[in-house]
């Protein structure tokens, strides 16, 4: 699994 | 995803319960001022990158600037009834006694600690993370001290919270489909959620099953 940001969230 | 998509929604709910009640009844009564404001400073701080040109989608961004937009708008409302009604607008200085500094601080340092990478606005993004968990409790604080809520402050921090609750789902079907986990944004998360958690249960004793119990 990839652990980092996920930045298209609100 | 549905998850996501219905959180978004129920925060947008939020905002719209929150600014309708207050410009149709013209009454402040039971709201936080300081948690408004925590708001604002959270969109602000997150939202920088819409000056950054990353770009991700249409709805991204016109999300980013409705939160943004209607965050500062909220604030705004509220400083008016300074001069338009100064009496509840002393009512509510006088019970939104919660003490901000330590949720800023906390805030502060937790965006220090935990950060993608060491940029300013990676930091600044991590601390509106941090203080989105913790802006509720002003708010809730107030009603907890004046044992009685309007339904609007209700159905606001209801909405709210399960925003919050929604997003959790969305980040364990991202996790299974896309294989991607945001670890600060879901500790966080889970943070706020269980900030809403005792709030939730009296909202069910009291609206679902018609009781008029206490409030947190």
């Amino acid at each position: 699994h990839v652990i980092g940001p996920v930045k298209d969230e609100l | 995803n549905l998850f996501r998509i219905f959180g978004d929604l129920s925060h947008l709910a939020s905002i719209g319960i929150l600014l309708h009640t207050v410009r149709s009844t013209q009454s402040i009564d039971g709201i936080s001022f300081k948690t408004q404001a925590l708001y604002a400073l959270v969109f602000m701080t997150r939202y920088l990158d819409l000056f950054t040109w990353h770009w991700v989608s249409l709805y991204n961004f016109l999300m980013k600037v409705f939160f943004l937009a209607s965050s500062v708008y909220i604030v705004v409302l509220l400083q008016q009834f300074r001069t338009k009604n100064p009496i509840a607008y002393k009512e509510m200085v006088l019970q939104d006694t919660f003490k901000i500094h330590f949720l800023l601080l906390g805030s502060l340092v937790a965006g220090l600690c935990f950060h993608h990478r060491f940029t300013l606005l990676e930091i600044l993004w991590s601390f509106s993370v941090w203080l989105e968990s913790v802006a509720i409790l002003p708010q809730l604080f107030m009603l907890s001290k004046s044992g009685r809520a309007q339904s609007l402050t209700v159905h606001y921090i209801f909405a709210l919270g399960l925003y919050r609750f929604l997003y959790i789902f969305n980040w364990i079907w991202r996790y299974v489909s896309e294989a991607r986990v945001d670890k600060i944004a879901v500790v966080a998360g889970i943070v706020q959620t269980a900030m809403y958690s005792d709030f939730f249960y009296i909202y069910y004793k009291k609206v679902i099953r018609g009781n008029a119990g206490n409030l947190p």
